[in-house]
């Protein structure tokens, strides 16, 4: 689901709750297009409750108007980044991390992707670790946040969405599709069609590409896999491969068919 | 802006799986 879009209103109240302007490409998308809902990760966060789901409590008054003081032109950060907050953060236990920055979602565990909102990243999306003296913050190529959410959903769109949540926005990513169709070891091909199987929007592109596992792949257990994506959520143009798959020379392949098919 | 149009297309069948 997407969130319904936020009234014009309601952006102005919170920016002023906090003494902040939202980065622009930001503010459109709540304003516009939603708020909340489906995206990447375990999808975006509201902006009304991203602090109660990362922290757990409200957010300080100044969290939002402190600079975030990472730059993407800056070397990247080593293991004591943590410093540039200075030696009052440090010292200071109620301090939380990452000020100057809004959560966009999380990619499982203590990883969360931010927004910075305030500092001389503003407008740039970060991949963090909650646990911030494990991993520096790595800035994501995106100029903003259009980029980013855009570019998650052409990766999603074009099969290009993978399992783990923390390298599935990676430009340098192989295709899910690609390896599906050439990988010579079965176990990767069975990765790349679970893999597509899981993104949340399955276009006809690779329908037709899983189709073509579950009744083409020399593998059973890809046929299987292929077969058990295409039924989470088939259509009828799925049905003819699933038919086909009900006379596999694999028992697995020809249950996971009928279970599609029943469901 | 045009990319905001752009991506409410691309959500587009998104909302159609709803």
């Amino acid at each position: 689901l997407l969130g319904p879009p936020m009234p014009e209103s309601r952006v102005v109240a919170f920016e002023e709750q906090y003494g902040i302007r939202l980065p622009p490409c930001y503010r459109s998308f709540l304003t516009t297009i939603g708020n909340g809902g489906i995206g990447p990760g375990a999808g975006l966060l509201h902006l009304d409750d991203w602090d109660y789901v990362v922290l757990g409590a409200p957010i300080r008054p100044d969290h939002l108007s402190t600079p975030f003081p990472l730059s993407p032109t800056d070397p990247a950060p080593g293991p004591d980044w943590y410093h540039a907050f200075g030696p009052a953060w440090l010292d200071d236990d109620d301090a939380e991390p990452y000020p100057g920055t809004i959560a966009l979602t999380t990619r499982g565990c203590s990883l969360y992707t931010l927004l910075v909102v305030t500092g001389p990243a503003r407008g740039r999306v970060v991949d963090v670790n909650l646990e911030f003296d494990v991993d520096a913050p790595s800035f994501t190529h995106d100029t903003d946040f259009l980029d980013w959410y855009e570019r998650w959903l052409d990766q999603t769109g074009n099969g290009m969405h993978s399992a783990p949540p923390d390298v599935a926005l990676r430009d340098d990513e192989p295709p899910m599709a690609a390896i599906l169709r050439d990988a010579s070891d079965p176990a990767l091909r069975e990765v790349a069609a679970r893999g597509l199987g899981r993104a949340p929007i399955l276009t006809p592109a690779v329908r037709s590409l899983l189709g073509a596992a579950a009744v083409g792949d020399p593998a059973p257990e890809v046929r299987r896999t292929a077969v058990i994506m295409l039924g989470r959520r088939p259509t009828p143009s799925d049905d003819d491969v699933l038919v086909r798959a009900l006379t596999d020379a694999s028992a697995d392949v020809r249950e996971a068919a009928l279970q599609a098919l029943a469901g | 802006d045009a990319r905001l149009r752009r991506i409410a297309a691309k959500l587009a069948p998104v909302r159609d799986l709803l």
